[in-house]
């Protein structure tokens, strides 16, 4: 059978930053042809493919909240494969090999995660899946 | 076929859909 695309529309103007993502208007409206976790979408818009941030749309119909998985507050434990630096003030600094426990799976691919004491947004493309059970302390 | 998707964080979510958030 056909295949049904999701629509979303722009909520903000986005300049496209290589050849493979595209330039989108607020107001646009795209199809969505893949979702990765690291928060890129590939979408079409008219004759435009390409990759765009998907915190950069929101659905045409239907809530948002339904395809995100809730918060874990207990955490599942991932290791920085890359260093982050913070550049704003809800984000963590993070060196590379450093395990953390990620506790909310968002699809703008900027995931929650706690180190110690500390929580904040630190990219999901950065974290690898340990695949240990969390020790209860 | 599909490109891999950039390999740079992508730019975190603009100011009115972060408001709708909180």
């Amino acid at each position: 059978g056909p295949i049904i695309l999701e629509s979303y529309r722009v909520i903000a103007d986005y300049s496209h930053t290589s050849k493979y993502e595209i330039t989108l208007h607020i107001g646009d409206l795209v199809e969505i042809v893949e979702k990765s976790p690291n928060g890129w979408w590939f979408c079409q818009c008219d004759t435009k493919r390409g990759w765009v941030p998907a915190s950069y749309l929101e659905p045409l119909d239907g809530p948002e909240e339904s395809e995100e998985a809730d918060p874990n507050y207990a955490g599942e434990l991932y290791i920085t494969t890359k260093a982050y630096k913070a550049a704003q003030d809800d984000e963590l600094t993070l060196e590379t090999g450093e395990t953390i426990e990620v506790i909310h799976k968002l699809l703008d691919g900027w995931w929650v995660v706690r180190k110690g004491e500390e929580t904040g947004h630190f990219p999901s493309m950065f974290l690898y899946r340990t695949g240990e059970k969390k020790e209860m302390v | 076929s599909i490109k891999l998707p950039p390999q740079n964080p992508p730019p975190r979510p603009p100011a009115e859909m972060r408001r709708k958030r909180a």
